[in-house]
């Protein structure tokens, strides 16, 4: 009975797609990722288009950490320990996230934080 | 997160997604609305990856982030994950690997690993399936013949239970959303039940894309956390994402 609370839900859609109105916000873009190439490059296309976007993630994050430790001690940590863990992430994850930050100029232990988020979160 | 393989009456499988993420991240009081989700939805992207100018395997992903939670690889698998709580969870696995114990897997490594490598369905099963993972996880597969398509419910080191599609029994679709499909959702966010009541109200004889996508956008499967949706047909080789929005009023979860 929770879950039937209007407006909260609704009875089933129709007609939806193709997607269009005010749950539709808009299409996805396309990218090729080369695995020819090597590792550390083969995110620098997509990576340079999103960058401003990813800086904005990143900083919400940061922003996210710092209300729970004002100092800015946790930001530190993962500044300090994370980048000792990528090297310790099998290959070719290690070598793409660090080219990650490299090209976004992110922090790796933040790049890190990113791409280990899912075992992270269920702290 | 909700994931659906489903069969049409032709023996077609269908495979969708939404991709929830932000729970507890943040909320931005002014625009009602969970800070983290809103900043990952332009970062969303598609992406086809290729070896020797061929396309290995395609996917929708957030840029920056080089494991795999949706992808397709063309006429062969559908493979899509949702998040599974529990107390024996990743955390652990991250102290195991800090202490040096690192024979287990980075769970969206394994997604990775397995577009990549894996060359059919009952393969891309057993990986899933067998592989030690620093997390728990649920796995949804679809393969290209009648038939392939299942819920792979993952501990960290075991494979706890296989759901599979099954028409004879009635079982034309599997739907995954955070909970063990053998227990109750948590009464705070069954999303599974009007999930699946949709997809009864749908029917196998009227199952297509479009209809997967209507589920997909009926609130409470579409809410406030929901970044993207995903529809995938393996026989086609065909991957099409959407960025989502959920107006006001909405579920938060």
């Amino acid at each position: 009975s929770t879950q039937f609370i209007p407006p909260y839900t609704e009875d089933c859609r129709t007609d939806t797609y193709p997607p269009n109105g005010p749950t539709f916000r808009g299409a996805v873009g396309w990218y090729t990722v080369d695995l020819d190439s090597p590792p550390s490059k083969r995110w620098d296309a997509v990576i340079t288009e999103k960058k401003t976007h990813l800086v904005n993630m990143i900083q919400a994050i940061r922003d996210l950490a710092n209300a729970f430790v004002p100092s800015g001690k946790l930001i530190e940590l993962v500044d300090v320990t994370l980048p000792i863990m990528a090297d310790t992430l099998p290959s070719p994850f290690s070598e793409e996230i660090k080219g990650i930050a490299a090209v976004s100029g992110i922090p790796l232990g933040e790049v890190v934080l990113f791409n280990i988020f899912y075992e992270v979160f269920t702290v | 997160c909700t994931s659906i393989v489903a069969e049409d009456h032709k023996g077609n499988l269908i495979h969708g997604r939404n991709l929830d993420f932000g729970l507890f991240m943040g909320w931005d009081v002014k625009n009602k609305s969970w800070i983290i989700s809103e900043k990952l939805k332009p970062l969303v992207v598609n992406l086809d990856f290729r070896r020797n100018n061929q396309t290995v395997f395609k996917s929708t992903n957030f840029a920056g982030y080089v494991g795999m939670l949706t992808g397709i690889k063309p006429h062969t698998f559908t493979l899509t994950m949702n998040e599974r709580f529990s107390l024996d969870g990743g955390y652990i696995g991250i102290m195991e690997w800090v202490l040096g114990k690192r024979d287990g897997m980075w769970m969206s490594f394994l997604t990775r690993s397995v577009l990549e490598d894996a060359n059919s369905y009952e393969e891309a099963k057993t990986r899933l399936a067998q592989t030690k993972l620093l997390a728990p996880a649920y796995f949804i597969l679809g393969g290209n013949q009648t038939g392939q398509g299942c819920i792979i419910t993952r501990s960290r080191l075991l494979n706890i239970d296989l759901l599979e599609i099954d028409v004879k029994l009635g079982r034309w679709y599997v739907l995954e959303t955070n909970y063990d499909h053998w227990e109750e959702p948590l009464f705070l966010d069954d999303r599974r039940t009007p999930a699946m009541k949709c997809m009864n109200q749908t029917a196998q004889k009227n199952i297509s894309v479009n209809t997967m996508y209507d589920v997909l956008s009926t609130k409470p499967v579409l809410n406030k956390l929901t970044t993207y949706t995903t529809l995938m047909q393996v026989s086609e080789g065909k991957l099409e994402s959407y960025i989502r929005d959920c107006p006001n009023p909405c579920m938060p979860w």
